[in-house]
């Protein structure tokens, strides 16, 4: 799968989420907020108002704010891996935060959105989402389901 | 060798996947 359609695909699952703005495109991901938004709806006990409320929310074309935000929205993916999981990801390439604000890189996006996933399909609610990704188009199923399985391979207790 | 293979992505195989899914245990231990 390209890195392309495996954006696409993780951006139509972004979209049925209940965000402050729907994105339309996946250039619309490189600030970090919608993917901030999603991970207070899938733990909010961990991804709470406090850890919400450092996310900068007017990013415009500031790409230092990009960085920052994507930073902290990386970290706060891989902590929850670690301390609610109980999960490392071993030999996953970490994705390249800077790439992703600087370049809108679809590779690196490609891999942040699918640690969000992991944590979707993870997390105490998980039936909800994986629910949810059972109803989309079968093409949309598949590429999330590659993306998991990819993941899965790497997960280490 | 698989290609064109009936089921090999069909509704089925995404159902056992994310059914398996929904049955592994959330969280540490």
């Amino acid at each position: 799968m390209s890195h392309d359609e495996l954006c696409e695909s993780l951006l139509t699952w972004v979209q049925t989420f209940n965000l402050e703005a729907n994105p339309e495109t996946v250039d619309e991901l490189t600030d970090g907020v919608a993917l901030s938004q999603i991970l207070c709806q899938i733990a909010p006990n961990f991804f709470n108002a406090g850890w919400y409320g450092r996310i900068k929310k007017e990013v415009g074309d500031n790409w230092r704010i990009r960085v920052s935000n994507l930073k902290k929205v990386l970290e706060g993916v891989l902590d929850f891996y670690n301390d609610v999981l109980g999960q490392q990801i071993r030999d996953f390439k970490h994705p390249d935060v800077s790439k992703i604000a600087e370049r809108r890189d679809l590779a690196e996006m490609g891999r942040l959105l699918q640690l969000v996933l992991g944590c979707a399909v993870n997390c105490e609610h998980k039936e909800e989402y994986i629910n949810v990704i059972m109803g989309m188009e079968e093409s949309v199923q598949h590429a999330v389901m590659n993306a998991i399985q990819e993941l899965m391979s790497k997960e280490m207790p | 060798m698989d290609a064109g293979k009936p089921g090999a992505t069909n509704e089925g195989v995404l159902a056992n996947f994310f059914n398996s899914l929904l049955s592994k245990k959330s969280g540490p231990g």
